[in-house]
């Protein structure tokens, strides 16, 4: 391995990073996942925290581009240089870029997600067979919208499940339109455009209006590149166009004729010698989680190595499995040491309970609070009890301005003071008798004292010590498709917004019913948040959208203001 | 038939022309990741550093250390890679 001159590194151990923007190649999530995953890789053998700002300077600014983006080293197009890093520092330094004429995949080719559809956010699946055909790209086949779709397991006909492609009919991203989908025609500077264009752009990006006139409303949005897009070339971003004709022959698949180079192209119309409109077509691409792995290690440090299996030797290669090399591990721990904390798999059954853990509290002490009757609603701590070593709770909620922590028949309680600690264990059932072990959601009506309690399709409500319940939450208007609520919104004035999957609705408390015009989706509402959140609650003032270990925090004019952990940020463990 | 069909190499509009020498390829790259900074001298001087240039090269690389313009080299040279340069300038 290699360091750079003066072995540069970051002096903070929590490093920080922002993904400045995003290339269309794929959905915006997968390339959040991807870039997670790749510091992962060095906060795993270091003890290096990476936490992702939405705004403001961070240490590492992560951005795509295209050849001359800004700074004294442009890119060059398709292949050849893939991305760049600045080694630790101030300003520039540290920050990584990616060449965006580049088709980013996972390593594997086209890399779609779904959106809507009934396949949850899945990936497509290809091939896959359709009324006797078969797909290796998305289609439009089947449907009178001209929407792309594909199925997410190899056979539509027998499993069904589906899922729409990108498109710019179905959403942008970035621009100022909240992700809204194109309107065609718009006009523009006076012109009428019925596609996606780079007009207006010196950078190259395919953009729209989200309205007829981008002239007057100024709305717009950059537009996904489908899978079957074509890449560089003059015409970027637009389908193939099969068959095609070239030095008057019909091609009706890409071809690497008349190019030296052998890359497979195609015409984006029906005659390349007429139009010259074309551009290269898709291919395996590079996976933006191998070549981030590697910037980033430019990021904390490293040099290139000359070791041919290393993540940083400078060539790119596709691995399937990848796992990061002892040359690479010696490199970034001689920079910032070896990981400290407990070995990041869960104990197992019979791992000694006595593993140090690096944020001790009385909770941890091993005797724990041992006289019940000193105390007198809590039991002694079974450390398998521990809220710190929860991963995910069944739901989270404030009651009395105070958070709760709902998990397998017991919650625990953090005191809203600011030095208040965490306090529990209790049991649900000796504190509400009447309630099951696992409760989706809850919330309380602070005016009428009340506490609402869901658990799958039934509800209880609590006014001190009486109860009412169980009922079926179709008695408060929701539809019977409705398996489980997961999370509740105070949103006052008796107002109640309802999560489940992807949808909300507005629950009038006082009339116990439904209001009109609802379900909606989550996210047309709430952007930026997982659509598959299972816990929201309102707390001081802000909004929680939970996943996992993971929250996301919305505040009061809807925008995501901080992602964290809900262990070290709302548990303070 | 079994003659290879002479194709017929097109330049295609807004294509970034990289059909360069061999020779441009190698200094290209030696310069731009930094095995090669002095300013060129010409005559026998300048091969003298592109061929140490080349080795240096061929090291990083775990190729074999011949300080010519091989196949292997070449074809490295032509391979995706990282922008950051291999030798710190």
């Amino acid at each position: 391995y290699k360091t750079f001159d003066g072995d540069l590194k970051w002096d903070n151990r929590d490093v920080t990073y922002r993904v400045i923007n995003y290339t269309p190649d794929m959905d915006y999530s997968l390339i959040d996942d991807a870039f997670a995953r790749a510091f992962k890789v060095w906060s795993d053998v270091t003890p290096l925290t990476f936490t992702r700002l939405f705004d403001g300077t961070a240490d590492i600014m992560v951005s795509f581009g295209k050849a001359d983006h800004g700074d004294p080293y442009p890119f060059d197009g398709k292949d050849g240089l893939l991305a760049h890093a600045y080694p630790p520092g101030k300003g520039l330094q540290g920050d990584a870029h990616f060449d965006d004429d580049e088709y980013w995949t996972l390593g594997t080719g086209p890399a779609v997600k779904t959106r809507y559809g009934n396949a949850e956010g899945a990936m497509c699946h290809f091939p896959f067979t359709f009324e006797g055909k078969d797909y290796t790209t998305c289609t439009t086949n089947g449907r009178s919208d001209n929407l792309p779709w594909c199925a997410t397991t190899a056979d539509y006909s027998i499993d069904k499940k589906y899922g729409f492609c990108p498109s710019e009919l179905l959403y942008t991203f970035d621009g100022n339109a909240d992700g809204a989908e194109c309107v065609f025609p718009f006009v523009f500077l006076g012109e009428e455009y019925d596609s996606c264009t780079t007009e207006g752009r010196s950078d190259g990006y395919r953009w729209c209006a989200t309205t007829s006139n981008f002239d007057n409303d100024m709305k717009y949005g950059f537009c996904p590149s489908r899978d079957t897009a074509v890449i560089g070339g003059n015409a970027e971003g637009e389908p193939c166009h099969f068959p095609f004709v070239f030095l008057g022959k019909e091609y009706d698949s890409c071809t690497s004729e008349g190019r030296a180079d052998g890359k497979l192209w195609c015409s984006t119309t029906d005659s390349y010698d007429d139009d010259k409109k074309w551009g290269l077509c898709p291919d395996q691409g590079y996976s933006l989680f191998l070549v981030a792995a590697h910037e980033f290690g430019h990021a904390l440090g490293l040099d290139h190595s000359n070791i041919r299996e290393a993540l940083m030797y400078p060539m790119y290669s596709y691995v399937k499995d990848f796992s990061l090399h002892e040359d690479d591990i010696e490199g970034i721990q001689y920079l910032y040491g070896s990981k400290t904390g407990p070995d990041p798999t869960p104990p197992g059954p019979n791992t000694p309970t006595t593993t140090t853990y690096p944020d001790t509290d009385e909770t941890d002490s091993p005797d724990g609070p041992t006289d019940p009757t000193t105390t007198a609603t809590t039991r002694p701590v079974d450390p398998t009890k521990d809220a710190c070593k929860m991963t995910k709770f069944d739901t989270i909620t404030v009651i009395e301005g105070q958070l709760h922590f709902f998990k397998d028949g017991d919650y625990w309680k953090m005191s809203s003071e600011s030095n208040g600690g965490l306090k529990g264990p209790f049991s649900i059932s000796e504190t509400w008798p009447a309630l099951p072990a696992v409760i989706d959601s809850a919330f309380e009506n602070t005016l009428a004292r009340k506490l609402y309690f869901f658990s799958g399709t039934r509800f209880w409500v609590y006014t001190g010590k009486s109860v009412l319940g169980p009922r079926s939450i179709e008695k408060l208007g929701l539809p019977d498709s409705v398996q489980k609520v997961e999370g509740a919104l105070q949103r006052g004035k008796g107002k109640v917004l309802l999560f489940s999957g992807e949808n909300y609705w507005r629950l009038d408390v006082k009339a116990q019913k439904i209001d009109r015009g609802y379900p909606k989706y989550t996210d047309a509402v709430f952007g930026g948040v997982p659509n598959d959140a299972h816990d929201v609650f309102q707390y001081k003032g802000h909004i929680y959208f939970c996943r996992d270990r993971f929250y996301w925090r919305m505040n009061s004019r809807r925008q995501v203001d901080r992602v964290g952990y809900v262990k070290y940020d709302l548990l303070k463990c | 038939w079994s003659a290879p069909v002479k194709s017929v190499f097109v330049t295609f509009p807004g294509d970034i022309v990289k059909n360069m020498t061999d020779t441009e390829l190698a200094e290209g790259y030696l310069k731009k990741f930094g095995y090669m900074n002095s300013p060129q001298r010409s005559g026998f001087q300048s091969m003298v550093s592109t061929s140490k240039a080349l080795k240096r090269m061929q090291r990083q690389m775990g190729l074999e250390e011949t300080g010519v313009m091989d196949k292997s080299t070449l074809e490295a040279m032509r391979r995706p890679r990282c922008g950051v340069p291999d030798v710190a300038n």
